[in-house]
């Protein structure tokens, strides 16, 4: 399985057009592999974007340094991920039993 | 299906047993038509629920066509449900089924839906292969024949926008646009998506708003309003590219193109808190809710013909 332990999910508030445009140049940024649940699109919506463990450092930098606010969504994914597997498998040996 | 448990997720196999039991329990209203196979050749399923008649009009919902957005399906599973429950309780819907067909296709990306279990929760595409590229899958909402191509998708075969080399390269779209067109008297089409609490009409991929846009609003508005008479939960609505971002090659830039005037797309409950991973314990709230929305937009479709 695809394991998200570290991964975390940044909900991003761009002020302006400026700030829009500044989180779409992260878009562009391959190597730090963010997902974006959701999209730049206009100032005051909130963007989501699941940042892998290694890149956390790196995309919260460049938000403190334009001084983009930002809060953090999911603290961890893994163990979210790990919860909802366990509600699946308690209903199964529910129904199993 | 009565001790089927609606409030928790369930694998593709659960629900695939789940739509042949339906259709067990109501022989007389519920068949389950095969209208394809996917890329990892999974067969890709349709409920019909009908009162009999030739080709009447008809109104599709499908939900899942992002294989994360799990609340979706999972909110196709108590649809189908309620729409038995209801026929010959619930006036509305009895009329509506006693003029009208309807088609739900619950598990959209087959492919996608089973990789999300088995590897990769946070799965989006298809699962087919792309030559000369390692990345996997298409974004089966950027591949339709509807502005394909243009800004609002990607030619980034590792990008979660890329659109395909082709429109309906995604044998999973290409199965609903046979169906679609094969059929030739939908009037509604609604895709349903999660997260953003969004009532979204055409156009994405272009500015140029559509020839029906202040019918489209007006229906939008009192589908939203309808929802949010529930749990109170806030729905914008607009057209997709003015509410959200252009998005080109999108599902119901397509269907409205071919004439399917009530064309919708939904986005789901988003608490704010957990996006995809929406706990367990809202789907049902968030399946209550979208009936009602879907039930304004129904009854519109058949009270007003064209």
């Amino acid at each position: 399985n695809e394991d998200f332990v570290g991964h975390q999910v940044l909900r991003i508030f761009a002020a302006d057009e400026a700030q829009v445009q500044k989180v779409k140049e992260l878009e562009d940024l391959q190597h730090l592999q963010l997902d974006f649940w959701k999209g730049p699109t206009w100032p005051g919506t909130p963007i989501d974007i699941r940042v892998p463990f290694h890149s956390l450092q790196a995309v919260k930098i460049f938000l403190e340094a334009q001084d983009i606010r930002y809060e953090i969504m999911i603290e961890d994914l893994q163990s979210l991920l790990d919860e909802e597997q366990e509600q699946m498998f308690a209903f199964r040996a529910q129904v199993q039993s | 299906t009565d001790t089927f448990n609606y409030a928790t997720y369930h694998t593709l196999e659960e629900i695939y047993n789940f739509l042949d039991l339906l259709v067990a329990e109501h022989p007389q209203l519920v068949s389950k038509i095969q209208i394809g196979k996917t890329y990892e050749d999974r067969p890709i399923y349709v409920l019909k629920f009908s009162t009999g008649g030739n080709n009447r009009p008809a109104i599709w919902i499908d939900t899942g066509i992002h294989s994360r957005e799990w609340v979706t399906q999972a909110s196709g599973v108590w649809f189908a449900k309620k729409i038995t429950q209801d026929y010959g309780q619930d006036p509305a819907l009895t009329n509506i089924l006693n003029n009208m067909d309807i088609f739900l296709e619950i598990v959209t990306n087959p492919d996608g839906f089973a990789f999300t279990h088995s590897k990769n929760r946070m799965w989006r595409k298809t699962r087919s292969l792309t030559s000369n590229s390692l990345c996997v899958g298409v974004d089966p909402n950027r591949n339709w024949d509807a502005g394909f191509g243009n800004a609002g998708s990607s030619s980034n075969p590792c990008s979660d926008q890329y659109r395909g080399k082709f429109p309906n390269s995604e044998v999973e779209v290409q199965s609903i646009v046979n169906f679609v067109n094969n059929h030739g008297n939908i009037k509604a089409f609604i895709s349903i998506h999660s997260y953003s609490q969004l009532l979204l009409y055409p156009y994405g991929y272009t500015s140029e708003p559509a020839p029906d846009k202040e019918e489209l609003d007006k229906l939008a508005k009192s589908a939203v309003t309808a929802l949010s008479s529930l749990y109170g939960t806030k729905f914008k609505y607009g057209s997709i590219i003015t509410t959200i971002y252009q998005a080109s090659g999108s599902t119901v830039d397509w269907t409205y193109n071919q004439g399917i005037k009530y064309s919708f797309t939904f986005e789901l409950r988003d608490s704010g808190r957990y996006g995809f991973l929406l706990p367990a314990s809202q789907i049902v709230p968030t399946a209550q809710e979208t009936w009602l929305a879907l039930m304004t937009i129904m009854e519109y479709t058949l009270n007003h013909p064209y």
